[in-house]
């Protein structure tokens, strides 16, 4: 019979800094840790070198999310993608990487300028469409964001595209008419079609501390957000608030974003993410 | 917030005369959870709650305060203390132009915080000029000329300049020629751990001799606030420090992490996305935000 494991609380203590530094917060810290003594309790691990093997395991379990295999078809055509989120989080970038990765993909991409509002945001957009290589369709600044929206999706219709991207201005969840702007957006793209948008992607800075929890929830409430995608995980950041924010919300993390350049976006992958926060 | 969860911790201690380290470590266990939840760096934390036990060890007991209250009262004081210090401005050249150097990691709001200073100097008396050394963000140069536009403050192209220490020379020729006083140099977003993009920024500080050196903050920013301010500041040098999106509602413990490992003096807030969203900064208002 094996004897059961005991975990010190010098060893707990190291554990429960690194989840701490990796931004997991203290409500998931603490329930990884309590987990693990379960495990330990119950001799699903047994040896030392196990331990963090083991909390890497739960942290996956929290962070996988069940997907259907409809979640990854592109049923309609075209397939609409709306992005979202805070200032400076990494839109612009974020749809530049993923229209050349459907690009690689064989599919014709257009992309949608509606950050009508920041200084050269249609520049930074259009040069993306420049490196990459599709359409854009985009107006002068300060015009309606959803004149540009109304203008994509008959673009995209027309144009027989598979897939439009829409930018949309960085805004913080506390601007209650911004928010209101984003659903009139989404409205915009449904009275077009129905099923349209396909796809909200929330983007969140992997820098980004405990905010990152109520910035889901507060989007989440106004759109309805179908995936995450974690930026700038190529810092020093581990990225760790969405553990807590998947096991809470069940939203994925679709992609992330691993760099400045056109091909740092990569799918997301439970095993690789979990195991490189300890 | 704090107050609340500590007055029952503390109810244990009401009859007692003098806050000592045994009844406090139940305490200082809540302060500890309430500056994690608020993303203070956890090195931060542990030097802080040091501070916190040594302050009121020994303590006695306030007749007109509950033994919680008093405790938030010293927490909240040394956080003001460690977040102050006196209202600093920005220090002028001693002679010839004032040079104000721009820093931090992508997005933090350098580009947007640049037309925001050079608006709030120019009310200052200062004749400033800006330029963007960013040459690698699409259209980023575009965004600060926009900006300058806007606010009506001259902006160097630097047009067919592709190397960030050539647009930088030239915007200080530029200067001396128009015999404006004050610069101000964007520069692109940096992983301080990118080596070759760390000494291009100590490159452009070694030409351009600033005699501030502003690190650019998201308020927002969790644990790895102290060490990427940590870094910046043994690598190039930071003079300053400017908190942006304080307008979210992030408790903005990134705050006391930057101070905390660099000791620079906070010097403004961003408060918004408009050029005259912007303040100096406030240690006793930020100090309440932290704690919730
Ligand atoms: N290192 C790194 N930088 C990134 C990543 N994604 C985006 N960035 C950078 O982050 C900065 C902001 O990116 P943007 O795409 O402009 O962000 P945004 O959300 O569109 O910003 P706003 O429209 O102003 O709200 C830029 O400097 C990008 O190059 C990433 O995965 N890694
Ligand atoms: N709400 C709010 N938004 C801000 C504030 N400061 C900057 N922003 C926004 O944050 C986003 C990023 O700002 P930038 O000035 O482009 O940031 P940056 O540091 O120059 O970005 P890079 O050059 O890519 O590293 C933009 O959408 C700005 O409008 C602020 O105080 N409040
Ligand atoms: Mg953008
Ligand atoms: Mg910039």
């Amino acid at each position: 019979t094996t004897r059961k494991i005991k975990i010190d609380d010098e060893l707990l203590e190291e554990l429960e800094e690194a989840l701490i530094m990796a931004d997991i917060g203290m409500p998931t810290t603490t329930q990884l840790l309590e987990s693990l003594r379960l495990g330990a309790k119950n001799k699903e691990l047994t040896k030392p070198e196990e331990v963090r093997p083991f909390l890497a395991k739960e942290i996956r379990k929290l962070i996988t999310v069940k997907s259907t295999a409809k979640d990854e078809e592109m049923a309609e055509k075209p397939h609409v993608i709306l992005m979202i989120g805070v200032n400076g989080a990494g839109k612009t970038t974020t749809i530049g990487k993923l229209a050349n990765y459907y690009k690689n993909e064989g599919k014709e991409v257009l992309l949608a300028a509606a950050d009508t509002f920041r200084a050269a945001a249609v520049d930074q957009l259009a040069e993306w469409c420049n490196r990459v290589g599709c359409d854009i369709v985009k107006h002068h600044p300060n015009s309606d964001p959803s004149a540009v929206v109304f203008d994509a999706m008959k673009a995209g219709i027309a144009r027989k595209k598979d897939i439009v991207i829409v930018d949309t201005a960085g805004r913080l969840h506390t601007r209650t008419n911004l928010m209101d702007q984003l659903a009139k957006i989404r409205k915009i793209i449904s009275r077009q079609m129905p099923s349209a948008p396909h796809e909200t992607l929330l983007v969140l800075d992997g820098t980004t501390g405990q905010n990152a929890l109520n910035q889901v929830k507060e989007f989440n409430a106004v759109m309805n957000v179908t995936g995450l995608v974690l930026t700038k995980l190529d810092g020093s950041s581990k990225g760790g608030a969405v553990v807590g924010i998947v096991n809470e919300t069940g939203i994925a993390v679709k992609f992330i974003g691993i760099g400045e350049k056109i091909d740092d976006l990569q799918r997301f992958d439970p095993e690789l993410f979990s195991k490189a926060l300890l | 917030q704090l107050e609340s969860r500590l007055s029952a911790t503390l109810k244990k201690i009401r009859g007692l005369a003098r806050l000592t380290e045994a009844n406090m470590t139940e305490a200082l266990k809540e302060v500890r959870t309430a500056l994690l939840e608020a993303d203070v760096a956890l090195p931060v934390v542990k030097d802080f709650i040091a501070t916190i036990k040594k302050e009121s060890s020994g303590k006695d007991v306030h007749k007109s305060l509950s033994p919680g209250q008093q405790v938030v009262k010293i927490v909240h004081q040394e956080l003001v203390k460690l977040l102050g210090g006196e209202l600093v401005g920005i220090t002028k050249a001693e002679k010839g132009p004032t040079v104000i150097l721009m820093a931090g990691l992508q997005g933090s709001g350098k580009t947007t915080t640049t037309g925001k200073l050079a608006l709030l100097l120019s009310k200052e008396k200062y004749s400033p000029m800006i330029v963007s050394a960013d040459v690698y963000r699409p259209a980023a140069r575009e965004q600060l000329a926009v900006l300058g536009e806007q606010l009506e403050i001259p902006v160097f192209k630097g047009d067919g300049l592709s190397d960030p220490l050539k647009i930088v020379k030239g915007a200080l020729k530029e200067l001396k020629k128009e015999s404006l006083d004050l610069l101000i140099i964007d520069t692109a977003g940096r992983l301080q751990v990118d080596e070759e993009m760390m000494a291009e920024l100590e490159a452009i500080k070694k030409l351009a001799t600033p005699t501030e050196t502003l690190f650019v903050a998201d308020a927002m920013t969790g644990q790895q606030a102290a060490e990427v301010a940590k870094t910046f500041h043994e690598r190039v040098g930071i003079t300053g420090v400017v908190l942006t999106k304080l307008d979210g509602d992030a408790r903005g413990g990134a705050a006391l992490s930057v101070k905390g490992v660099t000791g620079c003096p906070i010097k403004f807030s961003g408060i918004g996305e408009k050029s005259d969203q912007f303040e100096q900064f406030h240690p006793d208002r930020m100090a309440q935000r932290i704690l919730g």
